[in-house]
């Protein structure tokens, strides 16, 4: 049994520290911490995003960033201060901000923990209401260090309805039971599918109803149900978050 | 530039020695590796799947293997020998296989590294024509690993259509070139969803001509496109890879 540390001197001015997880890649993780990371700014809290997805870091292109840089400064002790970049209201850090564009970050465990670790320890955020963690697929090193490093409040798990991917829900939770951390809720994405042109049909392309099985199995709430969208897609490609787009009819449950 | 070594010894019986990756999970890596397999193993070759998604392990449901466990021998030198699973005429061999079902593997870096070590050093495979290599997401442990032990013939990078899956393709070709493994193409999944009332509509859900794009920068060949089905997702929960189900007209180009 892992006692969840979580060093409760970190990001002391951030009042909720939420991780958005899933074991499982592609379903949808960063959209739904993107748009969610909208919705809140938009509500009027003060908000930021920190993608701990090193391999394949996808906020900058989400948030319209790609190819910005991370401003960095050195004190005079030698520590090195990070400032996350501002759009849309939320202020976002990522590993994509120090690499080039598309750049393979070709690292094995510790090399990983380490980087991730610098993100925490490093980036200054000022004083936020939220910070949401965007993780990455699995149950390995960034998982352990931000359940070890980071005094997290709970943690939103993100799937899509098909039985291969709540296995790996399953996984995840099994593995923030472990560490003492709260789930918050799961989230089911890409649930079905209407066509623009004939919103009278519904596509369960993914299957149906994997999302509250999993909720119900896990005994947390079913915090939402999102269509397959062809404008979330293209809102995360356009680095605009859909939920910002006023055509969108968009709502994710808080 | 890491030279790649890949230790001609390892893998002495096996012709051919294939990667299947995606720098990003979720785009149907382990879905187009597992009716691969099926689709040459109906060709008459002596195929092999080694699932090597620790964190992860979708071969046994994709195999109806869910559940199976992998039949081991102690040497009298005190050597280990697994024997992998057979179905539809694939020889499988998964972590899944000897964990719980959906259990959840929390392991560090250099654990993970060493799991699949032992996995290549102990499975029997017996003589192969192909054996496959279903990656997990991202640019770490695994993929090093995998590299430097494992003499590979090649790697066929899957892919779906939108940018933001676009970009980790291409930090996963800029990764095996890297380390000198010669990619065989691209093959997109997802491109386009026919409805299977309305046959005479197609919805490019997740974008158009992404593959075809990053297949031409890299310079290699497309491989296939594969459209989103629900016969294909059905056929994964299921255990019977779509390739199989006479009822799919299924082709992946090779
Ligand atoms: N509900 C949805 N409808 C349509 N496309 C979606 C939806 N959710 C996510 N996507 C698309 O699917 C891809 C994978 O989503 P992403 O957020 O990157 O997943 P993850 O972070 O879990 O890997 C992205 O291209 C995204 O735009
Ligand atoms: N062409 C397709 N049409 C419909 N569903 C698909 C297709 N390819 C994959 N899937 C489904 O999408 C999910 C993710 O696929 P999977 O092979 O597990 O991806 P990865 O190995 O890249 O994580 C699975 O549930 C699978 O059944």
């Amino acid at each position: 049994e892992i006692k969840r540390t979580g060093n409760a001197h970190v990001l002391p001015d951030v009042h909720n520290l939420i991780a958005v997880a899933s074991g499982k890649g592609g379903v949808g993780k960063s959209t739904v911490a993107a748009n969610l990371a909208c919705a809140l700014a938009q509500h009027g809290l003060r908000v930021g995003l920190l993608d701990a997805d090193i391999y394949g870091p996808s906020a900058p292109t989400m948030f319209g960033l790609a190819g910005a840089t991370m401003h960095a400064e050195k004190t005079e002790d030698g520590r090195i201060l990070g400032y996350p970049n501002e759009q849309y209201g939320v202020k976002v850090a990522s590993i994509g901000f120090v690499m080039q564009r598309d750049q393979a970050a070709i690292l094995r465990g510790p090399m990983l923990a380490g980087y991730f670790k610098t993100l925490v320890e490093q980036i200054q955020w000022g004083e936020l209401d939220v910070l949401l963690f965007d993780l990455p697929p699995g149950t390995g090193d960034i998982q352990l260090t931000l359940t070890q490093q980071v005094p997290l409040t709970g943690a939103v798990v993100v799937t899509t309805p098909q039985e291969i991917a709540l296995a790996d829900v399953r996984r995840s939770v099994q593995m923030f039971r472990k560490v003492n951390v709260e789930i918050l809720g799961v989230v089911e994405n890409m649930s079905y599918f209407v066509p623009p042109d004939a919103p009278e049909k519904k596509y369960h392309i993914f299957g149906e109803g994997g999302g509250a099985m999993v909720a119900s199995e896990a005994g947390v709430p079913l915090l939402g149900e999102i269509p397959i969208n062809i404008g979330l897609r293209t809102g995360g490609d356009d680095g605009l978050p859909a939920v910002l787009n006023p055509d969108m009819d968009y709502e994710i449950a808080k």
